[in-house]
């Protein structure tokens, strides 16, 4: 996609022994329209595009390769190399239970993810135990132990209890009685932009004590993606992302937005509404994408 | 005479990034800018400060669609909205919130919890409707959707209802089995009363991007889409997708959702959206 249109464009430096600035401005901008079509947030954008420009100039027209090749090869290379990095896991705590906290706009997945990620860890010999601190959602506590009922793991119900802080020291205590090594909290959706719903992921953050907070971002996801996941993480800190609906054909730049300005890495991928429809984030297969 | 405007660069730039952080996307922002190159050119706005107004005026042109006085009118009753949508787009709380809408006009409103298989989704449902004050068709998780909505369309056309909403599951419009499952529904409902389902409304979240167009395109593919809802248009997004869309496709936005609660549902406004966009 993005190659045909280059080839157009660079036809022109075919003859040409260097890629200069001068004859790179017009591919450029075909990255650029590209990237901004994939939905990646425009101040990413314009850093990628720097990035690329100082990757290309002065690199030698490739004998085998034709421009249009040679700088979408270097393009594909700079975002596996911004999308990826190494493949990481969850992080264990050092000692006692590990407490995973999720977090994200309504509707993103958290709670669907919250069951695949229990059951993922479960088969990693991990004992876990899942609880929902959305008490403002209608259902949402009961959405969660049905996934806790359908992949038999345990939750914890906190039937009446309607204030999130005791919802999750409630958990952390049955956790500690029934021995289970990791918990994962399911809390509700919120804007970034709402300050008192911010104020509560932090104390929740801040009793819970998580080795790792989870941002999960849909990732059909636009422009937004990235003010939203930097404003969570000058908030409450994450440390990696979930990126769902990657099932669905959104090119999915909301990923380049996320790991562009937060820096953390993006852990799994939500590729269905299933328990078992979820895996590994890919970088490479990422990028083919967000490149169309 | 009027000295044409000179729109420089700097402000053309300014003015791009504007419209691509909006999520209006590069052919209507490149659309928007070249109807703001033709109005300096024949003068139609002479002062540097009559740009962003002149454009918001453009965009208001783009989203407004003729309606008839017969679309707002519910002239068979029941008066049936199929609602329908991509996972997590706002169905279900859109549902709550019109079903309120619709009651406070003084309406009988019968919902049908036709989302049999996602986790709590018919409590989700069931919730509402306590909360609103209306009457509820729904069936053990897991049954078929389409013998819901049988049951559904029975019991309004029975009860004598004067609008029945039918929430559905989400799903993306890359399912050709759950696409299929969509039309299903609809031929469930048409079957029971011909001129139904009278409104289909696809649900957008105000948060997606370019795929928005996809997503009308698709449904609209397979359903008879007659109205769009935009949802979650309290956050930082400006929901500009749709643009594009209602220029492309002639759906008219309907409503806007800007929050979690019963009353945070608004009647679509051409100019209050176009000049928030900016
Ligand atoms: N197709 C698809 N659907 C998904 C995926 N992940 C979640 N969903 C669906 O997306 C919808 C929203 O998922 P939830 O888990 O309820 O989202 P949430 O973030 O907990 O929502 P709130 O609690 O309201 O903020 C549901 O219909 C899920 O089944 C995915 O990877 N693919
Ligand atoms: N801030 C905000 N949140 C909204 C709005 N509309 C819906 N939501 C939230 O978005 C989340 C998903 O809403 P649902 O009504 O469950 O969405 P759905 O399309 O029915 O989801 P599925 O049935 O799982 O596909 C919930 O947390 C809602 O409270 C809105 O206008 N503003
Ligand atoms: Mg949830
Ligand atoms: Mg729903």
């Amino acid at each position: 996609q993005l190659e045909s249109r280059l080839s157009a464009t660079l036809k022109k430096i075919r003859g040409l022994a260097r890629l200069t600035e001068a004859n790179m401005t017009e591919a450029l901008k075909e990255v650029r329209t590209a990237l901004l079509e994939a939905d990646v947030a425009l101040p990413v954008v314009k850093d990628f595009i720097a990035t690329i420009k100082k990757e290309s100039s002065g690199k030698d027209v490739h004998k085998s390769l034709s421009p249009g090749q040679q700088v979408v090869k270097i393009v594909h290379q700079e975002l596996v190399k911004l999308l990826g990095g190494e493949l990481v896991g969850i992080t264990k705590a050092e000692k006692g239970p590990t407490v995973i906290l999720m977090a994200g706009l309504q509707g993103s997945g958290k709670t669907t993810t919250t069951g695949k990620l229990a059951l993922l860890l479960s088969k990693e010999k991990y004992s876990p135990m899942i609880v929902s601190a959305d008490v403002y959602r209608p259902a949402a506590r009961e959405q969660l132990a049905v996934l806790g009922e359908q992949l038999e793991i345990p939750v914890f119900k906190g039937d009446g209890l309607s204030d999130p802080l005791k919802i999750v020291k409630g958990a952390l205590k049955e956790l500690k009685k029934e021995s289970l090594d990791l918990l994962i909290i399911d809390t509700a959706g919120r804007l970034q932009v709402d300050e008192e719903m911010m104020a509560e992921l932090e104390a929740i953050k801040k009793l819970a004590t998580p080795t790792e907070t989870l941002f999960v971002a849909d990732a059909m996801t636009g422009q937004q993606a990235a003010e939203v996941a930097k404003t969570f993480h000058e908030r409450v800190g994450i440390t990696g992302v979930v990126l769902t609906k990657l099932d669905g054909d959104a090119r999915g730049g909301a990923a380049l937005s996320v790991k562009g300005v937060t820096g953390c890495p993006i852990k799994f991928s939500g590729i269905g509404e299933k328990s078992d429809q979820f895996e590994q984030f890919h970088p490479d297969r990422m990028a083919q994408r967000i490149l169309g | 005479t009027t000295r044409k405007i000179k729109i420089d660069d700097e402000l053309l730039e300014e003015l791009e990034e504007a419209l691509i952080m909006a999520d209006i996307g590069m052919p209507t922002t490149t659309q928007l800018l070249e109807s703001l190159r033709l109005g300096a050119k024949n003068k139609e706005l002479t002062k540097p400060e009559e740009v962003r107004p002149f454009l918001a005026k453009e965009i208001r042109k783009l989203i407004t669609v003729k309606s008839t006085a017969k679309d707002e009118e519910m002239a068979e009753k029941p008066h049936v909205i199929l609602m329908i949508g991509v996972n997590g787009a706002g169905k279900t709380t859109t549902i709550g919130k019109l079903a309120n809408y619709y009651k406070n006009e003084g309406k009988e409103v019968l919902l049908a919890a036709a989302d049999t298989f996602r986790a709590a989704a018919v409590d989700q449902l069931a919730e509402w409707c306590n909360r609103v004050g209306c009457d509820i068709v729904k069936h053990h998780p897991n049954s078929d959707p389409s013998a819901v909505v049988f049951d559904a369309m029975k019991a309004g056309i029975a009860r004598k209802k004067d609008i029945v909403i039918v929430d559905t599951a989400g799903r993306l419009h890359t399912r050709t089995n759950l696409m299929d499952q969509l039309a299903k529904i609809r031929k469930i409902i048409s079957r029971q009363m011909p001129s139904a389902p009278h409104e289909t409304l696809l649900v957008l979240d105000g948060t997606t991007g370019q795929n928005a167009l996809n997503q009308v395109k698709e449904f609209n593919a397979v359903m008879n889409v007659t109205g769009l809802v935009l949802t979650k248009l309290d956050g930082s997004s400006k929901g500009g997708a749709v643009v594009g869309i209602v220029n492309e496709t002639g759906i008219a936005v309907k409503f806007i959702g800007i929050g979690e609660k019963i009353d945070d549902l608004q009647r679509f406004d051409p100019e209050l959206f176009s000049k928030a966009l900016l």
